[in-house]
């Protein structure tokens, strides 16, 4: 399971 | 960034002005499903938090600001300075309905359980079924103006950009995003109906209007 550690799309 | 994420960002800031701008114009907000406009307004709210914790880029933020501070004015246009005009006996939508499932939802399937990462997922979630209310009111009243319309056309237009831009991403930089990819799936499948009323229609010059 993938983890993004910040969101950087909008 | 890429042109496809670039284009995307680009599409749904297009989408927000045409709307603002119509009601504005216009002074009327006939048509506009407030409902949407409520949930879109929460999904930015709910997805832009981490502009106080984190910074992306100068573009990341200005256009974060931009998207939250249409969104709520859009919201004021519609229950406040032009409610006389809201068409609330067609929005009839039960919003419940999408928050409640959609807000479980997101406190089980997310990328970690924290507090911030849970409404960044119940956002995506949310988003992705915001344009129900708008669509059912179209449904209802089987018509729309071509204004709104091209409203539609954008904001769908953007997730589907996004969709070729996690292509790109997964391709060039190894990036791959379950959760906003199944959701941008499904949002973008919702508009489908609308994209083909747009193309046979609205760009031939005839308003959309729904057989009854």
């Amino acid at each position: 399971w993938p983890f993004t550690q910040y969101h950087d799309e909008l | 960034m890429n042109i496809f994420r670039l284009a995307g960002d680009v599409s749904h800031l297009v989408a927000i002005i045409i709307l603002l701008l119509k009601i504005w114009k216009t002074r009327s907000c006939a048509g506009i499903s407030g409902k949407s406009q409520i949930l879109f307004a929460s999904v930015f709210v709910t997805r832009y938090l981490d502009l106080f914790t984190i910074f992306i880029s100068l573009y990341n933020s200005s256009m974060k600001i931009i998207y939250i501070s249409c969104s709520i004015a859009t919201v004021y246009l519609v229950y406040f300075k032009f409610k006389a005009t809201y068409d609330g006996n067609h929005d009839t939508f039960r919003v419940e309905f999408l928050v409640v499932p959609v807000g479980g939802l997101s406190f089980l399937v997310n990328h970690d359980f924290s507090p911030m990462e849970i409404l960044w997922t119940f956002s995506i979630y949310l988003e992705s079924v915001a344009i129900l209310p708008q669509l059912f009111m179209i449904s209802k009243t089987g018509e729309a103006e071509t204004i709104t319309t091209h409203y539609l056309f954008f904001l769908g237009l953007y997730r589907g950009l996004y969709l070729i831009n996690w292509i790109w991403r997964y391709y060039f930089e190894g990036f791959f995003d379950l959760i906003a990819i199944v959701a941008g799936l499904v949002q973008t499948v919702l508009y489908c109906d609308f994209f083909y009323l747009y193309v046979t229609k609205v760009l031939k010059g005839k308003k959309l209007s729904l057989p009854a």
